[in-house]
């Protein structure tokens, strides 16, 4: 167990008298096994744990901390860095286009986020703007039914854009919006050039990037790709109810620099919370 | 010559970086490369092979033999078995098991078989709609009930309507689950218990890291897997997971899913995946 790896090298640093070169180059591999096995970025582990060494090496620990609490400050300042700390998601009246792989949880997401926007006051609207799904519009009503939001969907017209448009105009009076789309990924052109249709008759003011905890070094290279196209202004990390780390958020903030804005911990309705960035970092760690 | 160990290390590491990098997951690599090292120190490299080139081919050959299981004749199994043969499809949340539930059908019934599917996910929103839709585009029997409903009854009734009226394959989706929710590793392991499948598959995403590892074990471990697919290969998903699934369980992948069309089914190779993993 990588987490169990890692504390017991740090426990040798507590135990030496100073950090030396040896001792940090065992860290940095036990801190590199760790960010690799919570999925983060090779690329983007090598550029951390670099840094980290150096930092090491080169900077004093503060008054009163150990050699130990000096490295383990200086993984986590590194690690917040990236993620740029939790951000808050607006309550003024806004458009929201959620994007992502397939199956990550964007419209079990909506549902989510419907409620939640609900239980402040807020009028909600849905479009159902998946037109490629099997029965994305019948399990995006469920979920309306369930948040006790409206849906407007079209079920059989293949023309995301339209759908969208129209759905835009009957909801003129809804504080937020929010708009699914179907599952895409990088190498699918056509589905690319629809994203990004949607988002400019659209003008979504927010768009998030719905990103599994478990996927792994695509996280970084797929977001990058949707990045490109629609803008991405926030992340939504899923299932950190299971045993994934969720590297791939990282891969996917560093690459953004859109910070994560909730986490989904579910598959009911309530299972949304803030993202928390200490909590998030110790989990990671193991 | 004998082999420099400071060589050695930088070669192996440059090689466990590739393999990280196609989401082979940590604790795999590990076993690969100290099984590598053990291998290879203390033998003498022929003159005119270059270090690189002798490791490169060591790890390839340790990859195979971890890849090459047993592989799953799938169509012999479907042939060869008594009727109906009864297969039931699990996995974690969104990894493709009611595509490639669809996918099998109607490859099955590219070789005439007769199928019956049977509707076990009464949870999540839309998914007994999802199936119905692919079961009218493929023309085949789906058994459910309400949303709700327990699931083991409408895989007992599909198995029973198929025995009624000799249909070839049973097939069982089931809902997405976490591997680390008890409650519903249970159910599933009641469903088993009620349906009596002979062949359960494990469906897991090639766009998972090193979570596949955990997935596959604790499946493996509730209601043993007889073998898996892997979905999203056309993700540009290097599959490194089908290595870590291969390795963790000892079962082999398959299929893999390279898109959402029924055609989208291809059967897995383990030459294939070699060259992926490596490129
Ligand atoms: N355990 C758990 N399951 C989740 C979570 N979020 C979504 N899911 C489940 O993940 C599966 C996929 O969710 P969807 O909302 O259909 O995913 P999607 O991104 O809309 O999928 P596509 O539209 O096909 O790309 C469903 O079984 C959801 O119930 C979560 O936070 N935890
Ligand atoms: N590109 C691609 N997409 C796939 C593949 N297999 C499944 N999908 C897509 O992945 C999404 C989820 O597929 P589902 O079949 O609903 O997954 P599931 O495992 O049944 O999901 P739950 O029942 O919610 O757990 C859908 O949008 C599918 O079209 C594949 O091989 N390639
Ligand atoms: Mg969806
Ligand atoms: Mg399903």
């Amino acid at each position: 167990n990588l987490g169990e790896s890692l504390r017991n090298t740090l426990k040798k640093i507590a135990k030496a008298s100073h950090i030396d070169k040896n001792l940090i180059k065992e860290i940095v591999r036990d801190i590199q096994r760790a960010l690799l096995s919570a999925d983060v970025n090779v690329k983007l582990v090598l550029k951390l744990t670099k840094e980290v060494e150096r930092r090491a090496l080169e900077e004093k620990p503060l008054a009163g901390m150990s050699g130990r609490e000096h490295v383990i400050r200086i993984i986590y300042d590194e690690l917040v860095g990236v993620l740029g700390g939790a951000r808050e998601v607006s309550l003024k009246k806004h458009v929201i286009m959620m994007v992502g792989l397939y199956g990550q949880g964007k419209t079990t997401t909506i549902g989510k986020l419907s409620k939640f926007f609900s239980k402040k006051g807020l009028q909600v609207g849905v479009i159902a703007g998946d037109v490629h799904r099997p029965a994305a519009y019948e399990q995006l009503a469920q979920l309306g039914e369930q948040a006790k939001v409206p849906i407007y969907g079209e079920p059989g017209n293949k023309d995301a854009v339209s759908i969208v448009e129209r759905g835009l105009k009957k909801m003129l009076k809804k504080d937020i919006v929010i708009i699914d789309t179907s599952g895409r990924h990088s190498l699918e052109q056509d589905l690319i050039d629809e994203m990004e249709n949607i988002y400019k008759v659209s003008k979504a003011d927010e768009r998030f990037l719905v990103i599994d905890a478990a996927v792994g070094q695509q996280a970084g290279p797929q977001a990058k790709a949707f990045h490109e196209t629609v803008h991405i202004t926030g992340v939504i990390m899923t299932k950190l109810d299971g045993t994934a780390k969720g590297g791939g958020a990282i891969s996917a903030v560093s690459v953004t620099k859109a910070p994560i804005v909730f986490i989904g911990i579910g598959e009911h309705m309530d299972d949304l919370e803030m993202f928390d960035p200490p909590r998030f970092i110790s989990r990671l760690l193991g | 010559k004998k082999i420099n160990k400071k060589k050695l290390d930088s070669v192996i590491w440059e090689l466990e970086i590739a393999l990280y990098e196609s989401d082979v997951a940590t604790s795999v690599v590990e076993e690969i490369k100290n099984k590598l090292k053990s291998e290879i120190e203390g033998v003498r490299i022929r003159r005119g092979l270059s270090l690189e080139k002798v490791i490169t081919r060591a790890l390839k050959n340790a990859i195979s033999n971890v890849l090459a299981i047993d592989p799953y004749d799938f169509d012999r199994v479907i042939a060869e078995s008594k009727r109906p043969i009864i297969m039931m499809f699990v996995g974690v949340n969104g990894t493709g098991k009611t595509t490639s539930i669809a996918k099998i059908v109607h490859r099955l019934h590219k070789n005439n078989y007769s199928c019956v599917v049977a509707a076990c996910d009464t949870f999540r929103a839309g998914a007994i709609e999802q199936l119905q839709k692919h079961a009218d585009k493929l023309n085949v029997k789906l058994v459910k009930q309400g949303a709700g409903a327990d699931p083991a009854a409408i895989a007992f009734d599909a198995v029973e309507h198929a025995r009624a009226r000799n249909k070839d394959v049973v097939l069982i989706d089931t809902a997405g689950r976490m591997h680390s929710n008890a409650n519903l590793m249970s159910e599933m392991a009641k469903l088993k218990r009620v349906a009596k499948p002979d062949v359960i598959i494990f469906v897991g995403d090639a766009l998972a890291g090193n979570d596949a590892v955990e997935q596959a074990m604790k499946f493996e471990e509730c209601v043993g897997i007889d073998a898996a697919i892997l979905s999203k290969i056309d993700a540009d998903a290097k599959g490194g997971a089908a290595l870590s699934i291969a390795h963790a369980v000892g079962k082999p992948i398959m299929f893999v899913g390279v898109g959402q069309e029924y055609k989208d089914l291809q059967e897995f190779n383990p030459h294939w995946m070699l060259k992926r993993l490596f490129n």
